[in-house]
């Protein structure tokens, strides 16, 4: 009956609580049981005791390591290799980090940093877009908002409320207007304004959704071409999604590059534990976490924290 | 698909007249993994599957069915069952105004789904308006708005900054002024641990009972679905549940842990983003979903 890997010391009981506990934060059957095949081996080299406490140190020091070594493994299919994320850095431009250390002269769209945020319906792109916003000029940046979801009603005016609030300029154009128009106009407002960093909001879609899919790749193509590299995307992941948060990650990661993910919402009781199967599978990192419905309710992801907070 | 897991898993039935408990063992096993691989909640999946094996022990290894299939004829109609048999439709009184109040966590999707439902209860011959009391949200008003100028349908609004339970008793008079039959209320996501936005809700329905009170819930929702469902039954209460976003592929496993703890049916799902994208929920067809 039992699900995890056998040849384990533990008794009955103490699996049993670890079984339910990982299922029980959403890391998925495959985690659950890739992580407890090896426990035993695990609890001998830190030489732990086979009780409950010592399993879920081992365990939260497992999942630590694997989301502060996550490397993306996953590459958009139809992806010009030319232009892959790592072909700037070759050239020792780092554009990795979400945070650069000092805002570079802003004389071309080349030397703006446009951040794109994706994901599916209602996991918080557009408010986790103003926290960012919000984070980065308390870093001393210049932000532009473009409103690139023309789709839903009020979306735009969603958006522009956030930029008053946060005091950033915001880039719109008419309800319907091509997306990839307005990250285009956003970008070469800032280079007119001043701005160093464009974030651009997109229209919730479902992976599934084939069309919408290609929709993001054409945005993604029409920044680059302006920019000469690729943008800086984040995926949005709401922390109460259960298993299908792989799929929408392994579907948005196959369409274009992904930087990281925001895990939002996590000021719930939702633990978020697919990061920790996105992480395996696809090598994605979460770069920040949401945990409010205000400005200052985002912070940068530390494994630790989030490891210890899985079990608790 | 299920039915090819378990074929792997029940090999060891070729030629035996009856399910055992021995020969059974993996096939329960990779069951419990399918309820798990699409969201069911741990408890409610262990409890399906022993009520599973408890049927499956001792049937007759029946003609022109593979054993694997029996097994999952077992598991679908235990699942057809638990997910309400039929479907279940609002309860709407017929005559006089009746009230329809919407809640749910942050982006479940509760705003589309009033503009569906007024929509749909307009084609039912109803004169619905919606009511927007989510008075946080940036834009809410104006998301409410935009919707229900889509459905033709009017709306009230409130932007002097009055309370939640206010506005819906102010929606309530423009109902009546306009001739209204069904009040539609909008509220602001909000999480299941917040006492004073749960509290919120209650107050809403002091100042204006209300008919029918749905939980909105996400699709994709995993292991914490049934603390979700339960909080609100407890400290709100709702007379049942509309299941969003089914259009994508999450298996939906949700929607059983809800059905199975709380109790409180799933009436109504949303398939899309457009206004006309509601469907009745249907127990066999997400039996098949959850069963992958
Ligand atoms: N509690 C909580 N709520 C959040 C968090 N992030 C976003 N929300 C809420 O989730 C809801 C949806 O947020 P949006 O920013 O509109 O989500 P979105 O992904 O842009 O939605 P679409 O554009 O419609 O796909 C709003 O009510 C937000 O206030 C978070 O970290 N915690
Ligand atoms: N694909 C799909 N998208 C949906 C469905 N229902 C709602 N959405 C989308 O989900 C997102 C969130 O919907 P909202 O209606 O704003 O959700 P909400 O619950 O009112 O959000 P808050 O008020 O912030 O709590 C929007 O992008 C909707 O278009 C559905 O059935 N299918
Ligand atoms: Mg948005
Ligand atoms: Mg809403």
């Amino acid at each position: 009956q039992r699900l995890l890997g056998g040849g384990v010391k533990l008794d009955e009981d103490t699996l049993d609580a670890i079984e339910e506990l990982l299922i029980g934060a959403d890391m998925g059957v495959q985690s659950a049981v890739r992580i407890t095949r090896t426990i035993e081996s695990r609890l001998r080299e830190t030489g732990g005791e086979a009780d409950l406490p010592s399993v879920l140190r081992v365990i939260r020091g497992d999942v630590r390591q694997i989301l502060s070594e996550a490397k993306p493994k996953v590459k958009p299919l139809t992806w010009d290799d030319a232009l892959e994320p790592g072909a700037d850095r070759k050239k020792g431009r780092k554009i990795r980090t979400p945070v650069a250390a000092e805002p570079p002269a802003r004389e071309s769209a080349a030397d703006v940093r446009v951040v794109f945020v994706v994901g599916v319906n209602g996991t918080g792109k557009t408010t986790s877009i103003a926290k960012l916003g919000y984070l980065l000029q308390q870093r001393g940046h210049r932000v532009l908002l473009a409103a690139g979801d023309t789709f839903r009603a009020a979306a735009v005016e969603q958006i522009q409320v956030w930029a008053e609030r946060i005091g950033a300029l915001c880039v719109a154009q008419a309800p319907g207007a091509d997306p990839a128009a307005v990250a285009y106009d956003a970008i070469n407002a800032a280079v007119a304004r001043g701005c160093d960093t464009v974030i651009v909001d997109t229209a919730g879609r479902l992976h599934t959704k084939t069309n919408l899919m290609a929709e993001l790749a054409k945005v993604v193509r029409v920044i680059r071409k302006l920019t000469g590299h690729d943008p800086q995307t984040l995926l949005v992941v709401d922390a109460n999604t259960g298993q299908n948060g792989l799929a929408q990650a392994r579907v948005f990661a196959e369409t274009i590059p992904v930087e990281g993910l925001i895990l939002t919402k996590l000021d719930g009781t939702a633990k978020g534990g697919i990061v920790v199967a996105i992480a395996e599978t696809l090598g994605l990192p979460v770069l920040y976490v949401g945990m409010g419905e205000t400005v200052a309710d985002l912070a940068e992801f530390d494994p630790g924290t989030f490891a210890d907070a899985l079990f608790a | 698909d299920l039915t090819r897991r378990l074929e792997g898993a029940m090999r060891k039935l070729a030629g035996q007249p009856q399910l055992t408990e021995d020969n059974i063992k993996e096939a329960l096993r990779e069951i419990r993994l399918a309820l798990l691989e699409a969201d069911v909640h741990y408890q409610v999946a262990k409890d399906l599957v022993a009520r599973v094996r408890e049927q499956a022990l001792g049937q007759q290894v029946l003609q022109g069915l593979q054993p694997a299939q029996q097994v999952v004829k077992i598991v679908h109609e235990e699942l057809k069952r638990l997910l309400g048999g039929e479907t279940a439709s609002l309860q709407l009184p017929a005559k006089g105004m009746a009230t329809v109040m919407v809640l749910g966590l942050q982006g479940s999707g509760k705003t589309t789904f009033c503009g569906k439902l007024a929509r749909q209860l307009q084609k039912e011959g109803r004169r619905p308006l919606l009511v927007a009391a989510d008075i946080y949200r940036p834009a809410a008003i104006d998301q409410l708005e935009t919707i229900a100028g889509q459905v033709g349908v009017p709306v009230f609004s409130d932007r002097v900054k009055r309370s939640a339970p206010q506005i819906v008793k102010l929606g309530q008079r423009k109902a009546r002024d306009n001739d209204c039959d069904v009040l539609i209320v909008d509220t602001a996501g909000r999480l299941h641990i917040d006492q004073t936005l749960l509290q919120e809700l209650n107050d809403i329905d002091k100042m204006v009972p209300m008919d029918e009170k749905l939980l909105v819930l996400d699709a994709m929702t995993g292991q914490e679905a049934v603390h979700i469902a339960e909080q609100f039954a407890a400290q709100v209460g709702y007379d049942g549940v509309v299941l969003t976003k089914l259009d994508g592929d999450a298996r939906g496993g949700a929607a059983l842990s809800v059905k199975e703890i709380t109790g409180k049916p799933i009436k109504l799902v949303g398939v899309g983003e457009r206004l006309d994208d509601l469907e009745v929920f249907h127990p066999d067809r997400m039996a098949s979903r959850i069963l992958g």
